[in-house]
């Protein structure tokens, strides 16, 4: 599959950030996403999507992530996160 | 899916659109209501939910037509992307308030690829407003994603996911809701009834259509705001604009559902206040519809209402003092549907309505304040509180509401060949062959 653009790539993390998968970038450092966390979240769209779940940004999910939906973010916010926060 | 996001304690909801689209030319404000109406309506009729509508700034469920960022963390993106979003119980400030991108093409009845299906997106939304997050689940209307149109809104049923998790916040719906009855005198209009007949042309007038222009009738009533007129086995209706829908009849058992198949005609017909139920009357019996569809337990007597057993000529509601008053010969009774009891004192003698004639064939309040009371081809105006008519009455029911020029009978009796005969016998072309046609635009 042909490479991703960094635009694609902004894309897909500010859609998976907007709609719960991926927790807000930390306000404070600016820290990105790991790899890692990218995959999983990518994974967790897909299977909520009824998509292959293969941990990339493929065609069929950039366009799932194109299709019109409600604005409500799909998952509450990630338990690692909340719980991070909570310790 | 997530865990609901709690629920509502009370179970009667009141609703109001504060913004409609800008962009209206697509869908009226009735049709719009109408639609929010219907999708809140998928919702309470699988739980002890109530919804109603009311005018004033108070609603539980605020709904707006709004656009990019407005101010709730959920800015709107244009054309596509996110086009609606709700807030959930839970939410302090916002809680049931739904919100629908006016950048959005909303549409109703359109095919597929045209714009977005507002009634399937409500239905969405609203399942937010009383609770239920989003769900992975294939056949659930929870998904996240736009799946397109669902239908006509009178026939769509909710799929089996969707009502297990709402019977899971609130308990199933039994048939009598426990609680008390709401405070529904600040409720504006329910919507229109909306009238999503099979595709008319394929249905032909009926032979024994009545003739509006030449006719008297049966029962007249003011329903959400239109008004209908019935005789024999079809009515006919007018928006609130006063614009007659279709110079056709309708026939009465293919809209009002579950009226017995061999009523041939109906004595009155009249809107409930409080819960703008719609009460039919022949003979000595009485149905009571919600919408358009007839509650269980009917017919019943006219007993119920105290009224004697010989049948009813009219009924209608005074907007003056919301009481309801009953026709018949020469007399006339009043009742209260609020407290569904007789007044004291009654029957009274019609003369007492100066000028209306006895024999009434029905009344109706009309949207300008009005009272009307028909009998024959003529109509009596009473205006506001007074009793008696107004000077210049009675004046032609055909020309003032039916579209009928003086004196024009168009028999609706069809040839073969399309073409539509008038009264006398004598042929004509149907109107639309020699470019006239009378249309009217409904909402």
């Amino acid at each position: 599959a042909p490479s991703l653009t960094a635009e694609q790539i902004n894309m897909g993390v500010d859609w998976l950030t907007k709609f719960g998968y991926l927790p807000p970038p930390d306000p404070v450092t600016g820290q990105l996403q790991t790899k890692e966390a990218l995959t999983k979240a990518i994974k967790a769209m897909q299977k909520y999507g009824g998509l292959e779940e293969t941990g990339v940004l493929d065609e069929k999910t950039l366009v799932l992530m194109k299709t019109p939906r409600c604005s409500l973010p799909d998952v509450a916010e990630p338990e690692s996160h909340s719980g991070r926060r909570r310790r | 899916s997530v865990p609901s996001q709690t629920k509502w304690s009370k179970r009667h909801l009141s609703w109001r659109i504060r913004t409609f689209p800008k962009e209206s030319h697509l869908l009226g404000r009735d049709t719009v209501r109408a639609l929010m109406y219907y999708a809140l309506k998928v919702w309470s009729d699988v739980s002890p939910l109530n919804f109603h509508e009311v005018a004033g700034s108070e609603a539980d469920i605020q709904i707006d037509f709004t656009k990019a960022d407005h101010n709730d963390g959920y800015p709107f993106d244009g054309p596509g992307g996110t086009v609606a979003h709700a807030f959930f119980p839970s939410d302090r400030f916002t809680a049931g308030d739904a919100h629908f991108d006016d950048d959005e093409a909303w549409t109703f009845r359109s095919p597929d690829a045209h714009g977005m299906d507002l009634f399937a997106v409500a239905v969405h939304e609203f399942g937010h407003a009383i609770g239920l997050a989003h769900t992975s689940a294939i056949e659930s209307i929870m998904r996240p994603y736009y799946q397109g149109p669902v239908g006509d809104p009178l026939k769509y049923s909710l799929p089996y996911e969707d009502k297990v998790r709402v019977w899971q916040l609130y308990g199933v719906r039994d048939s009598v809701s426990h609680t008390e009855r709401p405070d529904t005198s600040r409720s504006a209009d329910p919507p229109v009834l909306l009238d999503l007949p099979e595709n008319r042309s394929t249905v032909p007038p009926a032979r024994d259509a009545p003739d509006r222009c030449s006719t008297h009738f049966d029962a007249v009533a003011q329903i959400r705001g239109e008004a209908f007129f019935f005789k024999g086995k079809y009515f006919w209706r007018l928006t609130r604009e006063k614009h007659l829908v279709s110079l056709r009849p309708a026939q009465i058992h293919r809209f009002w559902r579950g009226l017995p198949a061999n009523l041939d005609s109906v004595d009155a017909v009249y809107e409930r206040p409080g819960d703008h139920k719609i009460v039919f009357f022949k003979g000595l019996k009485y149905w009571v519809f919600k919408d358009n569809n007839v509650e269980e337990g009917y017919p019943r007597p006219i007993g119920d209402f105290g009224l004697p057993l010989e049948g009813v000529d009219g009924a209608f509601v005074w907007l003056h003092n919301e009481k309801t008053y009953f026709f018949k010969g020469s007399q006339y009774w009043r009742y209260d549907d609020h407290l569904r009891r007789m007044d004291l004192g009654y029957p009274k003698d019609s003369m007492l309505w100066k000028g209306v004639p006895p024999q009434l064939d029905d009344a109706m309040r009309w949207s300008d304040g009005a009272s009307y009371f028909f009998k024959g081809k003529e109509y009596w105006r009473v205006v506001g509180s007074d009793m008696e008519v107004e000077s210049g009455y009675p004046r032609p029911i055909s020309k003032d509401w039916l579209l009928c020029a003086d004196m024009q009978s168009d028999s609706p009796a069809l040839e073969a060949n399309g073409t539509e005969t008038r009264s006398h016998g004598q042929r004509h072309a149907s109107h639309a062959e020699n470019n006239y046609e009378v249309c009217s635009c409904t909402s």
